[in-house]
């Protein structure tokens, strides 16, 4: 059950957006008994820097996950979900990486997240870090896949805080493109 | 209005906080 973020307390560094995490984890068998918000469980909010790393430090690294378990990390008040009415319009970018890397870099994409390293106003919309058998995935979701100055703006953002190995593809996908190919989910 | 922005360096320095456990 939701619970929002409390308030940040004395001497805490409040952020600019509260967000919520939640996570979910596909058990093999049952993909088509049940739908994807019913697996989607929330973990936590928070408001404050400080409440970040004090959720942050209690959740295993995407590294420590088994299986086909995700992180979504959304401001508070956007599901993670496409039908929401942030995400509507939207779409996000898409980065593959090798297995090994996805704990720092999860961890780099949250930061400029929560930080506002992206200058792009209220598009971003939350960020999810997919653990596959294969590769892991990153994505951050914005409002607007038709605003082209602003998914290039937040490419260019994610090349520099991300550190990524030269030859990562990156790939920006609408929502409504994921949900005709049913990849999304 | 204004935004608050924080460096990577400084959030990670903020890990350290007995406010963030």
């Amino acid at each position: 059950t939701f619970r929002p973020a409390p308030k940040p307390g004395p001497g805490e560094h409040p952020l600019q957006f509260n967000y919520s995490i939640w996570f979910s984890k596909r058990t093999p068998g049952n993909k088509t008994s049940t739908t994807f918000g019913q697996h989607l469980k929330f973990v936590a909010s928070f408001a404050s820097v400080e409440q970040f790393w004090a959720v942050y430090s209690h959740l295993a690294r995407p590294s420590e996950l088994t299986g086909h378990s995700d992180y979504h990390l959304f401001k508070e008040g956007i599901r993670p979900m496409w039908e929401d009415d942030a995400n509507k319009l939207g779409g996000k970018w898409i980065i593959r990486l090798k297995k090994g890397l996805a704990s720092r870099c999860w961890e780099n994409l949250v930061l400029a997240m929560l930080g506002e390293q992206f200058v792009v106003g209220e598009e971003i919309c939350g960020a999810v870090v997919s653990v596959r058998f294969q590769d892991d995935i990153l994505s951050l979701w914005n409002r607007t896949a038709s605003d082209q100055a602003t998914t290039i703006r937040i490419r260019d953002t994610l090349k520099r805080v991300l550190h990524l190995p030269s030859n990562t593809v990156m790939e920006y996908k609408t929502h409504t493109d994921s949900l005709k190919d049913h990849s999304s989910f | 209005g204004t935004r608050i922005v924080y460096e990577r360096a400084f959030l990670m320095q903020c890990r350290n906080s007995p406010l963030a456990k």
